[in-house]
């Protein structure tokens, strides 16, 4: 099973045209296999990016250098998915 | 494993197993109201089952609902058997829908993307795509909702197998989408046309492939308004409406612009709940909420395309 320890959900909105052209240009970037839950639609549109551990300093540095500001909407994906787990076990012992 | 449809319950996730159990559940509580489809088979060859909802006659107009067609939305198939249960008390209790069932029928595909959605449940709780091989290719997927015959392969949807967007190699090249495909041509007399999705609380029309407006885009934008006005009224969540290529991007080879373009008018495509805190990880106790919700907004559509024949 593949597990998501230490992957984190980034939540960008991009308020100019130049930090959608940052947002946009990390699709590209296949090497850091990022999985966009929400792909860049338009400014002031947020875009939710689940980022691999391995390439969250790289993800994190793009979007500093280009003073992309973001958030962090989920902390560690393994940690929501462990508790999803958690939950169907217990409905179905229930 | 519960017993029977009152005792299942509905704030959970659910297995595909349990899913299908449930159906049959359904099915044996109600003869003379539910049945169940096999409409054809998956890429690794599970059936692909649709629930019809009739109180009788042949060929009625017919109302058509999907949900999990992209199998890590998990929100979407737990409300998707949430309204097959609804659909039944309904029924029971001559209120809601049970109206709409006297001159229509209902199918739901509930798991429309099997194969995708046990991949979620034992491999990869994020996996979109269906499970099919590409030739040439070690990525395995092709976007279901990329992969119909309306503007297929055009912008707005991915050559490249490893992407999630990707579009396959010809219109209808999955089964999943073949059978749909191949049910609303032979049935003939579908009316309305939902396929839902998650998440980002949308309520969106045709088209996504183009910017020419769909013919009866003012209609369909007014019907939007009153469906995300039921919704909101019960818990006050927020919607946006309007034509997919307007509200979130070009979209090629998308369902509903396909159904659309088959001359099926009331074509909609529903993004559930949330707008970014959980996203696909939408807790448990969301479930019902959100299928109450959207209910509310189906019914508006399910009325008015009754209303409406055309």
């Amino acid at each position: 099973t593949e597990t998501f320890v230490g992957h984190q959900v980034l939540r960008v909105t991009p308020q100019s045209d130049e930090e959608l052209q940052k947002v946009q240009e990390l699709q590209d970037l296949e090497h850091l296999q990022l999985d966009f839950w929400l792909a860049p639609r338009g400014l002031g549109l947020p875009v939710d990016i689940r980022v691999p551990f391995p390439s969250l300093q790289a993800v994190k540095a793009h979007l500093e250098a280009s003073g992309v500001s973001y958030s962090i909407m989920i902390e560690d994906v393994q940690a929501l998915l462990d508790v999803e787990q958690m939950e169907m076990l217990r409905s179905s012992r229930r | 494993l519960s017993l029977n449809t009152d005792t299942f319950n509905y704030e959970a996730y659910h297995t595909i197993d349990e899913i299908y159990s449930f159906m049959d559940m359904l099915v044996a509580e109600n003869p003379n109201l539910v049945s169940k489809l096999e409409i054809g088979r998956s890429t690794e060859n599970r059936p692909l089952y649709v629930l019809k909802f009739s109180t009788g006659g042949t060929n009625r107009p017919a109302i058509w609902i999907d949900t999990g067609i992209h199998s890590r939305e998990w929100v979407t198939q737990a409300s998707g058997v949430w309204f097959a249960k609804k659909i039944v008390q309904d029924h029971a209790n001559n209120e809601g829908v049970a109206s709409i069932l006297e001159t229509m029928d209902i199918f739901l595909e509930i798991v429309t993307n099997p194969d995708g959605f046990v991949f979620t449940h034992t491999k990869n709780r994020m996996w979109r795509k269906t499970r099919s091989k590409n030739s040439g290719s070690i990525c395995v997927g092709v976007d279901p909702n990329r992969n119909w015959d309306a503007g297929f392969g055009d912008a707005g949807a991915s050559g490249n197998p490893c992407t999630e967007t990707y579009h396959g190699p010809y219109p209808n090249s999955e089964p999943e989408v073949k059978s749909i495909v191949d049910f609303v041509k032979s049935h003939g007399n579908i009316k309305a046309f939902v396929s839902i999705h998650s998440y980002s609380q949308l309520l969106l029309y045709p088209y996504g492939y183009t910017e020419t407006p769909a013919p009866d885009e003012q209609e369909l934008h007014e019907l939007s308004a009153k469906a995300v006005a039921a919704l909101t009224s019960l818990y006050g969540t927020k919607y946006k409406y309007g034509s997919i290529i307007t509200t979130i991007y070009r979209a090629s080879g998308s369902t509903v612009d396909w159904t659309y373009n088959q001359g099926i008018k009331y074509s909609f495509t529903f993004e559930l709940r949330d707008t970014g805190r959980y996203g696909f990880l939408l807790p448990a106790k969301q479930i019902v909420p959100t299928a109450e919700e959207t209910w509310l907004a189906l019914k508006v559509i399910m009325e008015h395309a009754r209303d409406h024949p055309y």
